[in-house]
Order: structure tokens, then sequence, then C-alpha cells
């Protein structure tokens, strides 16, 4: 199947099970063509995807299931898209692209809130030449603001949960937001952002559990602040 | 070169390991 058919896919307004099945075999496509599939898919089919994870989360039924899986499945393909240069240009480019991830952050659905927080992580370290990991922090503040919350709320949200592989995952995302603070002044205030917030409990508990992606992320967040602590 | 892949699969697993925040 060619992107552009995908494309038209897209634009069919599809609900449901066929919607779910076409960004199915759109993230097999995306995961398994060359570059230049991506490429033809371009722009047009990123705006058609973003504006459909907009859609779908601005609907206000009491989380549709076959709803939150599109979303799900929206995310993987984003995931799939940004795999290389062209499609990571392309997603950083869009306006939309950065804050609807955020978005994507719902503790409600753990695995969405996986992937969403991991994809933002690794956007946040990115060598870019504007700071990445800034935009990622002003998109969780513009959220935050939105639905009038803490802007870590949903962090700790994930970090409360009983899901692992989500404690890590947010974990990471602290890391990766912190870690790419030029300013020790910034990062100490991030650091005593969350820790006011309830995370300095919740890392005494979470330190118990045998996971081995908890524990690097763990020392990777107590490593970087005695450092500081020590620059300080 | 612009055809290059695995850019998110490299980003996250130096995440995962840890790899991504060394210090320079």
């Amino acid at each position: 199947k060619s992107a552009f058919m995908y494309i038209q896919d897209l634009k069919s307004d599809n609900r449901g099970t066929p919607l779910l099945s076409c960004l199915e075999s759109l993230r097999v496509s995306l995961n398994n063509n060359p570059v230049s599939w991506v490429q033809n898919f371009g722009n047009e089919g990123l705006a058609l995807l973003l504006s459909l994870l907009k859609r779908l989360q601005e609907e206000k039924d009491e989380y549709p299931p076959m709803g939150v899986k599109c979303q799900h499945e929206i995310i993987r393909c984003l995931k799939a898209f940004m795999n290389n240069k062209h499609g990571l240009k392309s997603m950083l480019e869009s306006d939309e692209g950065i804050p609807l991830l955020v978005r994507a952050i719902n503790p409600g659905v753990p695995h969405m809130m996986v992937d969403a927080v991991k994809l933002l992580s690794a956007i946040s370290i990115l060598e870019h030449p504007e700071s990445l990991h800034e935009r990622v922090l002003e998109a969780l503040t513009e959220e935050a603001e939105r639905r009038d919350i803490e802007r870590f709320q949903p962090l700790l949200a994930g970090m409360n949960s009983h899901n692992i592989p989500l404690k890590a995952g947010c974990m990471q995302l602290i890391n990766a937001l912190i870690s790419r603070g030029e300013e020790l002044d910034f990062r100490i205030h991030i650091r005593s952002e969350l820790l006011r917030l309830g995370l300095r409990d919740m890392l005494k508990e979470v330190q118990q559990i045998e996971n081995e992606e908890l524990k690097v992320q763990l020392l990777v967040f107590h490593e970087q602040a005695e450092d500081d602590s020590e620059d300080l | 070169d612009g055809d290059e892949t695995g850019i998110m699969d490299g980003l996250l697993e130096a995440l995962q390991s840890g790899a991504a925040f060394k210090r320079k």
C-alpha cells in the first residue's frame, strides 16, 4: 500500500475498528518501508495524524476504548515516523507535535503514557540548535495551565501508579529534562519543584522495587543531584 | 546523510541504559 493511499484513508474520516486497522497497518508500513516511503507520507501525513490525535483527545466521551486505542496507535506511528532524520525534522518543525505528545501523558492510560513520556524524553535529549528540553517543559507547563494543575503532577501520578514501566518512563523524562539544563540553578529548581510536590516520598518507596530499568533511572537521578550539590 | 534511520531507537536505548545521561 502506498503512502498516498494511507493519506487518502486518513482523510476519509473513518472511526472505530476501520480507523484502528488503518493506523496499525500504517505503523507497520512506517517501520518497514525505506525512508523514501516515509518521506512520501511526509508533512501531509504527519499533519493528518496530528489532527486526528487532537480530535480524539478532545472527544468528550468517557475514555471510549476504541478512541484510546487509536490515540495510542497514533503515538506508535509517530515514533515510527520520527525514526529517521526527515520524519524527526518534520515533527520538530510542527508546532503541535510536542504539545499533543504532552497531552497523551495520561496516567489513566498507562501503556500510552509510557510511550509518550519516552518519546518526549528522546526529544528532550536530542542534539539540536534549539533547546528541545525547554520546548518540552514549556508544553508541560502550558498543558498544566490549561488544566489548572501543577506542571509535574501527571508525571508524579505516573510515578505513583502500580505500573513499573510507567514509573521508569516518568523517571526517564524527569532525568532527561534535568540533565539537559545547562544552568545549575535550573537543574536545582526543577529537582526541588519535583521533590516538593511529593517525589521525595515516592523515591523512598520506588527504591525498594527490583527492576533494572527503574534502578538505572534512580541512580542517574541521585548521581546528578549529588554532582549538582557538590557544584553548589 | 538524510536517510539515517533508527534515530529514535538509538535515543530510547541510550535513555534506558543511562548512557544518554553521562556527563561530557
